[in-house]
């Protein structure tokens, strides 16, 4: 564990909570992708799976369940108990554009053929693109609440500290996930553009913004 | 080299 990890694990948090706090308590999922957060879901669960099989740390055990339960919430409150306001009409991202390149990809290159760690690259490969249908129902309406970019902001600077916790690692324990590190890039590469306009509009004090 | 069984990161 470094700075840079518990940065970016706090970010990743504070990002899950701006979500669900914002659906909670405006009483509305509007602007948001059920999809994106049901991928969210899908990717826990499938990376969490070795909370049955070995203990890291009380920290790690402890993160795994909050980020479950929380993603499960979020999931919930879209499709259960806000569906009135989820706005299906604009999340049109076709999700099996995603899911059957990613499953093949994990059967492809993994650290070893087995269900446990196909399904832990799964969730790696799912991950960095999961945001996508996201970023595209705010390209399809043309904007989004400032909320929801702090929530993306949040998002990808938990990426953006992961690298740096990656770089930390190589250097101080020899430690290169290429799978974690490959993935990690190519996801904190789809915040690159968003960050740029969060930066020059959002804070900025305009509130909203728009993605060309 | 890293131990597939041990992914400890989130």
């Amino acid at each position: 564990m470094n700075i840079f990890r518990l940065a970016g694990d706090m970010s990743h948090l504070v990002a899950i909570l701006i979500l669900l706090l914002k659906i909670w308590r405006s009483r509305s999922c509007a602007g948001i992708s059920g999809k994106s957060q049901v991928l969210f879901a899908l990717v826990f669960t499938t990376r969490y799976l070795d909370l049955f099989t070995s203990f890291i740390s009380a920290y790690n055990t402890v993160m795994k369940v909050v980020f479950l339960a929380l993603s499960y919430a979020t999931v919930y409150l879209i499709y259960m108990r806000f569906r009135n306001s989820y706005d299906s009409e604009n999340d049109t991202f076709r999700v099996e554009f995603l899911l059957v390149p990613v499953i093949g990809l994990s059967f492809l290159e993994n650290y070893s053929f087995t269900p446990m760690e196909i399904l832990w690259t799964f969730s790696i490969f799912l991950e960095s693109v999961a945001i996508m249908p996201q970023l595209f129902m705010i390209t399809k309406t043309g904007e989004a609440e400032s909320i929801t970019n702090h929530y993306l902001f949040f998002l990808g600077l938990y990426r953006a500290l992961y690298i740096v916790n990656w770089v930390w690692r190589y250097h101080t324990e020899g430690f290169f996930d290429q799978i974690a590190v490959v993935s990690g890039v190519v996801q904190t590469i789809f915040y690159c553009d968003f960050f740029y306009l969060y930066v020059t509009r959002v804070l900025r004090g305009r509130g909203k913004m728009s993605l060309p | 080299g890293m131990r597939v069984d041990d992914h400890d990161e989130l």
